[in-house]
């Protein structure tokens, strides 16, 4: 299974659409690989994104230096699939 | 037994499908499997038909999971599936639809995508096809319908999670449906299931002009939202896909909708804002029963209000 170790998910507030534009803008650095869980869609509305690990200090200076405001969703996506896995493998064991 | 059927917790596509097929044994009168096509990688793709009788009766088509990492989609579309075997003889309003209309239920609609979630990355969203001349794998098919294919609101980058595809229909998991819809020819309303983010939305998604029964569909919608968020006060926002989130060309409802399948809506199940797709599953239930009431609401309209 792909690792998703340190991957976090980000809830970004862009506060105008001049933010809008700029976190559009990450969308496109395509060595960031970053996954859009909720796309921008315009001001006010929060954008989800999951960050992988190397990329993570990129992508929180970038919103920084611009004054975009953020919070971790989701501290660490691995953990919160393993969660699920063992969920999972519980209900076949008792199933069993 | 579908009874033992552990409905909080999340299943792997074999299970899913042993679920349909003990849920068809159960109740022969009234259910039945439908194979309306393979996948990319040959898997099969079914349908349930909940049928009261009658030939070629008008039909609400219910989808979920087409994107598959949504995985509490595919879990609310089982919990659909009992509900109506349920319900139909119990609850009147479901049984006065069923005594006129079919209810078509696609639970896993990308089975390749909600395979490869499974076994090999959890975060896959698209289907498992091969674009020639590139690495990347999978189209996006919610992108991938004859409605607005091509413009703005999709990406021709094969690498995009929003790719569209090398054509319209090109995905065969799409075309199959298309297929059905086409020959069934008596689908009155389609509702495609999604997560997340609390939003019920209708068309159009690809243009900004308004869809001719603009108003009927947001009245319909404030009164889904509105018995949704009865059970749990769970709050969703409604209207027109690129009115309430941004332009999307080439998805679902928006082709059902130039069908001429004027109920054709589009839902984005819980948003809980601390775990996105990775809903918990404890939340699976409450997720079902709260939707299950705006879905019943939409259905309830499609009967009372014939064209």
């Amino acid at each position: 299974n792909k690792n998703f170790v340190g991957h976090q998910v980000l809830r970004i507030f862009a506060a105008d659409e001049a933010q809008v534009q700029k976190v559009k803008e990450l969308e496109d650095l395509e060595h960031l690989q970053l996954d859009f869980w909720r796309d921008p869609a315009g001001a006010g509305i929060p954008i989800d994104v999951r960050v992988p690990f190397l990329s993570i200090q990129s992508v929180k200076v970038f919103l920084e230096s611009h004054g975009i405001s953020y919070e971790i969703m989701i501290e660490d996506v691995q953990s919160l699939l393993e969660e699920e896995q063992k969920q999972m493998s519980a209900f076949k064991t008792r199933a069993r | 037994s579908t009874d033992t059927f552990s409905y909080a917790t999340y299943h792997t596509l074999d299970e899913i499908y042993e679920f349909t097929d003990l849920l068809v044994a159960e109740h022969p009168q009234l259910v039945s499997k439908i194979q309306i096509g393979n996948t990319f990688e040959g898997r099969p793709i079914y349908v349930l038909k909940f049928s009261t009788g009658g030939n070629n009766r008008p039909a609400i088509w219910i989808d979920t999971g087409i994107h598959s990492r949504e995985w509490v989609t595919q879990a609310s579309g089982i919990w659909f599936a009992k509900k109506i075997t349920e319900d139909y003889g119990q609850d009147p309003v479901l049984t006065a639809i069923l005594d006129s209309m079919d209810i078509l239920l696609e639970i896993v609609t990308n089975p390749d995508g909600f395979a490869y979630t499974h076994s090999t990355n959890r975060m896959w969203r698209k289907t498992r096809s091969r674009t020639q001349g590139s690495l990347c794998i999978g189209v996006d098919p919610n992108r991938n319908w004859d409605a607005g294919f091509g413009e703005p609101g999709a990406s021709s980058n094969p690498c995009s999670e929003t790719y569209r595809g090398k054509f319209a229909n090109s995905e065969v998991e799409v075309k199959s449906i298309v297929d059905f819809v086409q020959n069934h020819g008596n689908i009155k309303a389609f509702i495609s299931i999604h997560s997340y983010s609390q939003l019920l939305l209708y068309p159009y998604g690809y243009t900004s002009v308004p869809a001719p029964n603009h108003k009927e569909l947001d009245e319909l919608a404030k009164s889904a939202v509105t018995a949704l968020a009865s059970l749990y006060g769970t709050k969703y926002t409604y209207g027109s896909i690129i009115d309430t989130i941004y332009q999307a060309s080439g998805n679902t409802v928006d082709w059902t909708y130039n069908q001429g399948i004027k109920y054709s809506f589009t839902f984005e199940l819980r948003d809980t804002g601390r775990y996105g797709f990775l809903l918990p599953a404890s939340q699976i239930i409450p997720t079902a029963k709260e939707t299950w009431l705006a879905l019943l609401t939409i259905m309830e309209y499609t009967l009372n209000h014939p064209y």
